[in-house]
């Protein structure tokens, strides 16, 4: 029981270091247990210091900073537990447009073994689609769907 | 396995019977703000079986069901399907497409079917367990379950932790 | 006592329900105290109807529809207890295009009386703007204020 | 009354000496994520008296003063001021400019001016009420104050209707 949640802590906190450092293009973070003697009732703590900044408390980080360090770790937890398909609703809506980059090149790697269905305003993110659906309500409170789009993928 | 369409009818916004499809890779959703594309993310959540109304941002299971509009009038039933190309046999059943449904009426009773067969909740629970696909997981991530993990201390965070591993 | 806050509700009601057809465009919205009986203790409602839809529980609202239904409460307090400036730290990041044109509109005509400082990654945003200002970080850590740009306005 | 510019030095990311410099009107504030914009809301938040540290992202007071980068050593002090352009009277001041500075130490000293006059936090407090500057108003609203609205409930939401009016 102890073992296997040392076992998973681990392998999610390697991923968690590389995600963080490929989203953010630098910088390192890691998960702490709160209390290394009690494996089974210990909190987790997040540590994190973006590319040439100090180590700081996540509450000190920016809007943009916190989302995509918590995006680095929910996908940590995805490639320890991997899902066919998961849908993403508005993760990118705090990133700025060079994140939005950064975060679309990452999902398209990432598609590769698993199918997204990503809810979003962010052009950045919608380049990233091989496929675009548009919802609207032409009725009052009746959604429809509208015609889809076949994304030109530049290359 | 591949996701290969979404069906509803009668689920929150949708009150046309409306169906999405899918392809491998990245499937954008856009719109504009209350058009309905996070229902399309509670309509996804509800069919893999999500019990919890408030993870759906109701009060009531019967607030999934179209309550009406200023020109229409409120529906009886909700109906989400889910179609997935099973030919990988992910999924442990001898079809190659696999269609999970889910119904509710205004009663509260709920229909289960796979593949148009009708089963329990348990059943589709089950079989969506094997496939890496059950409600615990990180199947849909919203902007909440962003801040959730922000703004909950290290303890909360541990639980977190367990249920995604 | 009593008296007083039944005043500054009626009247903060009132600015309420007007900001919120303007931001949305038509529907309804006001708020209801929970046990009008007793007024010193009790609870605020929000009820809202954007425009053709039914009226909702503001949970099931999308998450545009929510924060455009806040900031219409807080302007609406902000018309009760006027302060000379203001500063908005990215209040417009759920809106979509339309909402933010229309939000910006609001906020032009409301900078009359009010000076506003608003931190934003909106181009609707910036564009209804008299002065703008760039910060960054060319040394990690470090902030940095660029050049002040004067705006264009177009009318 | 109108807000002249803001310095700011030591606080936060602003290792440097900082002036922005505002008109009446609307001045927005851009830049990439992680660059100072929230720093300036919070430093105005500071400057204006803010004592709860939660409300600037820290959890002791010493936290708003520059602590270092991987280039720079921690600074000691963090000071900021608001520049006012006073002809209109607003501010019960016989100067038509009103500068109002706060400072910290890394020993939680802090200390007080009006117009480079050494004075108590709490003439600060008492000078900006009567502007309708106090720290409760809706001087300074973000996405946090947004969603506190939001997720509140009913009782919640009337100590905000009570510090708000
Ligand atoms: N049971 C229901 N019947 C009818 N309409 C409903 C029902 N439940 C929710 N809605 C409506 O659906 C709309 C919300 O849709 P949704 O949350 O999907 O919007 P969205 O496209 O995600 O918008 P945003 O970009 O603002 O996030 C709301 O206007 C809400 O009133
Ligand atoms: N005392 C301090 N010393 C040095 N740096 C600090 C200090 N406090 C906060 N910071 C840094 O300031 C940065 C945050 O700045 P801020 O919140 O202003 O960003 P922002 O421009 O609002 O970004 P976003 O667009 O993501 O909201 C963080 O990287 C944080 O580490
Ligand atoms: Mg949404
Ligand atoms: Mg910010």
């Amino acid at each position: 029981m102890a073992k296997q949640f040392k076992a998973a802590f681990a392998q999610i906190n390697d991923h968690f270091g590389e995600l963080f450092v490929r989203l953010f293009g630098g910088g390192r973070a890691q998960l702490i247990l709160a209390d290394p003697n009690d494996i089974l009732g210990t909190g987790i703590e997040i540590i994190v210091q973006p590319p040439g900044k100090k180590q700081q408390n996540l509450a000190l980080l920016s809007g943009g900073e916190r989302a995509l360090t918590v995006i680095a770790l929910l996908f940590a937890f995805l490639s320890f537990r991997p899902t066919p398909f998961c849908v993403l609703d508005e993760i990118d809506a705090a990133l700025d447009e060079a994140n939005v980059q950064r975060f679309s090149e990452f999902l398209q790697d990432y598609a590769r073994s698993t199918q997204f269905i990503v809810v979003t305003h962010r052009k950045g993110t919608m380049e990233a689609a091989d496929v675009m659906h548009g919802v609207t309500m032409e009725e009052s409170g009746v959604s429809k769907l509208i015609s889809v789009k076949f994304m030109d993928k530049a290359g | 396995l591949l996701l290969r369409k979404l069906e509803a009818y009668g689920f929150k916004s949708f009150a046309e019977k409306t169906e999405m499809e899918f392809k491998s890779g990245i499937t954008a959703i856009v719109g504009p703000n209350g058009s309905g594309k996070s229902n399309i993310s509670d309509a996804v959540r509800w069919v893999l079986g999500e019990q919890n109304i408030r993870n759906l941002r109701g009060n009531k299971m019967e607030d999934v069901i179209f309550s009406g509009s200023a020109k229409r009038r409120p529906l009886g039933v909700a109906e989400v399907s889910l179609v997935f190309d099973n030919t990988d046999g992910l999924l442990p059943l001898e079809f190659s497409e696999v269609t999970i449904t889910r119904r509710v009426f205004r009663s509260g009773d709920g229909e289960y079917y796979i593949n148009k067969a009708p089963c329990r909740l348990k059943d589709i629970h089950d079989l969506l367990l094997e496939a890496g696909l059950s409600r615990e997981s990180m199947t849909v991530i919203s902007q909440n379950k962003i801040d959730e993990v922000l703004n909950s201390k290290p303890e909360e965070r541990r639980l977190l932790f367990e249920e995604a591993a």
